[in-house]
């Protein structure tokens, strides 16, 4: 998980600098912190009080544009265009590379064809550069280029801020997933002691047999 | 913690590993094949 | 836990002067392998392929423990189709250990590695003769081998470390070594010389950097593992031990079918114990393979049956 290693620091200081700042000043600095090319999680800063009191005021739109770099893609940019401040061309960038872990979330397997109707990208050269140097390189994804099937094979892909309604399933996945590690090992134990009565019961076999044959050569004899 | 919840929400994301026919073909064989391995052992054995 | 890499000549010039072993031929009970020369002797094992590889083991002696600290290995190939393949690489030998003391490595020759590819780890023949020679001429001298197949079958490092006898010493009698598989083609070679050497108890050291180089190591060694299957990895070396199986039961067959016909009695021990063998190899290679089976499953039912 290095890249919350990376992005740690960075949190820690859009939050302090969130906390001081209010108005058109903490509007710059959300403007700041989605075009930074590092930042990937923009939860903590949400959560910042001054962030959210930013809720029905003439800045409200640095709110929503923060909501959107946490939960949203670049289609949900295009669809709300009008009510969001135009984006620098670090912020496109940033929003299609988390369009990516997003449509990472559900498949493992991303054909080209959505990818380049999903990012705006015009041809195959210019989304495998991108998907190279500004997923790849930036440690967010990891997986391989499959030109003949013309797809990208996800291997992993770095989380984004959960939205409220994902947690009960992430909660559910993991319990299943105990479920099923407890079930396994208690089968292995089972598995374990069948093996132990069983191999108790091939001794006693063998030496039945084997006093049998004592007593057969003493009657011979 | 939200960083938590993103390592967690990336870690789950990878299940399942691997779930495709052919792998499960591959998976079947070996396990016929094994499963006929023991058997000659067990015939090699009487 | 870094004091046995430092070399004490004092200690080293008063050993080689008072020489026990001369006196106790079996004198020389462990040997202390470094993680690095056991990973550069595996390494170059594997590397070999089903060619034997050989080389040459740097170390130290501490009381009756040989100590191995480095090992490199020797520019010869082939070991048991050749009389000593050492015999080609003496000018390296000599290069290579006066270089190394001007590097500055003090550590002597201490020993010898061979690999056998697939067919356990013991001494044949010519590794015996080759080892007592070294024995009369290098003290103190060890013998070690490595099987690099069944390292992968087995998930750890089959590796042998062993003394030879002098000429005509009848040892005590020795505790019998665990079982071990041996190919058909190599049976006679195996039954024959086992009296003419002893194993000695083989442990490992690292050092501090050792530690953390193999820390850092730790994930990929995971993923690896995790990602790892014997029962794909080993396909070949299963179908070479069941063939060598099914000839051995031909054999057996053949001996038992010929003592049938003819008035000798049957030496029905004899045959027993070698279809006893043959049993035992049968399972031995049908346990390795549902092992592999249930490590499959258990990462299958973990890994794969969780639906996020």
């Amino acid at each position: 998980m290095d890249i919350e290693q990376k992005q740690a620091e960075l949190i820690e200081y859009f939050v302090k600098q969130a906390e001081i700042h209010k108005g058109l000043s903490l509007g710059n600095l959300i403007v700041e912190a989605t075009s930074h090319s590092s930042l990937f999680g923009f939860s903590e800063i949400l959560s910042v009080p001054n962030v959210v009191q930013l809720q029905g005021t003439e800045h409200s739109v640095y709110l929503d544009l923060l909501r959107l770099f946490a939960h949203g893609t670049w289609s949900d940019y295009k669809s709300n265009s009008g009510r969001l401040p135009p984006l620098v061309p670090d912020q496109v960038l940033k929003l299609k590379q988390l369009s990516v872990l997003t449509l990472a979330e559900t498949d493992k397997v991303l054909p080209y064809d959505n990818l380049m109707q999903e990012l705006d990208v015009s041809n195959v050269r210019e989304l495998e550069d991108f998907l190279i140097n500004d997923c790849m390189y930036a440690g967010i994804v990891r997986g391989k280029l499959d030109q003949l099937r013309r797809c990208f094979e996800v291997q992993f892909a770095a989380g984004r801020d959960l939205r409220p309604e994902q947690l009960g399933g992430m909660i559910q996945t993991l319990e299943t997933w105990l479920n099923t590690s407890d079930n396994l090992l208690h089968s292995i134990q089972e598995k374990i002691k069948w093996a132990d009565t069983m191999s108790e019961l091939d001794k006693k076999h063998r030496k039945e047999v084997e006093d049998k044959v004592d007593d057969i050569k003493k009657s011979l004899t | 913690d939200n960083s938590l919840a993103r390592q967690v929400s990336s870690l789950l994301r990878r299940l399942p590993a691997i779930e495709s026919g052919k792998f499960q073909d591959d998976f079947l064989m070996e396990y016929n094949d094994t499963l006929l391995v023991t058997y000659l052992a067990m015939i090699t054995n009487c | 836990t870094d004091a046995i890499y430092f070399y004490d000549e004092a200690n080293h010039a008063k050993i080689q002067q008072q020489k026990p072993w001369t006196t106790d031929p079996h004198y020389f009970k462990r040997v202390k392998i470094s993680a690095l020369a056991l990973l550069k002797m595996v390494v170059h094992a594997r590397s070999g392929g089903t060619i034997e590889i050989m080389g040459l083991m740097q170390g130290k002696v501490d009381g009756n423990t040989i100590i191995v600290m480095d090992a490199f290995a020797l520019p010869v190939e082939g070991t048991e189709t050749r009389v000593n393949a050492q015999a080609d690489a003496y000018e390296y030998m000599v290069d290579y250990s006066q270089t190394n003391k001007q590097a500055g490595r003090l550590e002597n020759v201490v020993g010898w590695y061979h690999s056998h590819p697939g067919y356990g780890c013991w001494l044949s023949g010519i590794d015996c003769s080759t080892q007592m020679l070294n024995q009369q001429f290098q003290e103190p001298f060890l013998a070690v081998v490595i099987d690099p197949t069944r390292t992968v079958s087995a998930g750890k490092v089959e590796i042998g470390a062993f003394r030879t006898y002098p000429e005509g010493y009848k040892p005590p009698s020795e505790p019998v070594s665990e079982y071990q598989t041996i190919p058909l083609n190599k049976i006679e070679d195996f039954g024959v010389h086992c009296k003419q050497y002893y194993s000695l108890d083989v442990t490992y050291f690292k050092s501090s950097l050792d530690n953390h180089l193999l820390d850092l190591l730790w994930n990929k060694y995971w993923v690896n593992t995790l990602s790892s299957s014997p029962l794909l990895a080993n396909r070949d070396y299963v179908a070479g031990q069941i063939s060598d199986l099914a000839e051995k039961l031909e054999q057996a067959e053949t001996q038992v079918h010929s003592r049938m016909g003819s008035m000798i009695p049957s030496k029905k021990k004899e045959d027993d114990s070698q279809l006893a063998k043959i049993t035992r190899d049968s399972s031995k290679i049908t346990v390795e393979q549902v092992h592999g089976l249930m490590s499959q499953v258990i990462k299958d039912i973990l890994f794969n049956s969780v639906h996020h």
